[in-house]
């Protein structure tokens, strides 16, 4: 199994470290995650409680979908919500240390893992652009 | 290299035709990519010209920071631009038949890879998924 092996042999440099993943609080005003997500342009974050423990993902269109009514957008609408009122909660995750089998499969629908201790905190993801660096050295070597 | 005669034969399969992938008009009111990339959720998708050439990328985020001033955000701010007005233009396309190393090199820094013919007419998109389905197949068999 030399794929195997290979991405085994990566498997240490796959979690992107908490502290160097932008992320949300579940209590922050709406306004705030979408102000955010429109400056930092990824897709999805986390979104977490309490500044450690793991809640969900929390995406633009999740807020723009709580603007909309029948045939017009308002922003007023997403004053008084909060990020928990529209985050996704129902989200794959691994804990550390993970197995690179689970990753592999999981990455298949999922651009990214969040990893998190049995305890519920929140210690950082696993990217398909890692996983796809490593099979990019692998065939190339 | 058992990695990468893997991927050969499942090659022709890495191909999502261009009628299964939702996209936008280059000339099309910004509001209704702001509708469309709501209801979709897809992170990016292929901005065209007349049906069939490819101009780039578009994204929620390009939209809402069209919306943004110096502190607030004004829906109006949008009514008056187009899709060409916003779109990522500079992104990196294959030809059909495209390479597999140049597709697993340019994967590794892209969710996907719009595949454009030599005419500049937009035939699909190879993404990550399917690379991450095939490689998880390798190593599972
Ligand atoms: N500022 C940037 N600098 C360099 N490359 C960038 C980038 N923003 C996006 N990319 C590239 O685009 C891919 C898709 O990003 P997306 O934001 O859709 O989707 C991202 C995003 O939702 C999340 N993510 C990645 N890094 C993050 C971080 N530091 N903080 C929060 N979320 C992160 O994980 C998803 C997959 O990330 P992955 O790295 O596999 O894949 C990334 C990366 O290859
Ligand atoms: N409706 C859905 N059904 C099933 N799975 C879904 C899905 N929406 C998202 N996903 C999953 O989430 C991944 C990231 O989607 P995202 O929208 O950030 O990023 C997507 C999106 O920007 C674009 N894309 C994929 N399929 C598309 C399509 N049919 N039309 C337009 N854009 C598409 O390519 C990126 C990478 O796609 P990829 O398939 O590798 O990876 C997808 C897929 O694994």
């Amino acid at each position: 199994q030399p794929i195997l092996n290979g991405l085994l042999q990566n498997k240490a440099h796959f979690l992107i470290p908490a502290e160097k993943v932008a992320n949300v609080q579940v209590d922050n005003n709406l306004n705030h995650a979408f102000l955010m997500l429109t400056k930092i342009h990824y897709a999805r974050i986390p979104v977490l409680a309490n500044d450690s423990k793991f809640v969900g993902l929390i995406s633009l269109a999740m807020i723009t979908e709580a603007m909309m009514g029948k045939d017009d957008f308002d922003l007023n609408r997403i004053n008084a919500l909060t990020v928990g009122d529209v985050c996704e909660r129902d989200v794959p995750t691994v804990e550390n240390p993970y197995d690179i089998e689970l990753i592999l499969h999981l990455l298949v629908d999922n651009p990214f893992l969040p990893v998190v201790s049995s305890e519920g905190d929140f210690t950082g993801i696993v990217t398909r652009r890692e996983v796809m660096k490593s099979v990019n050295y692998l065939v190339h070597n």
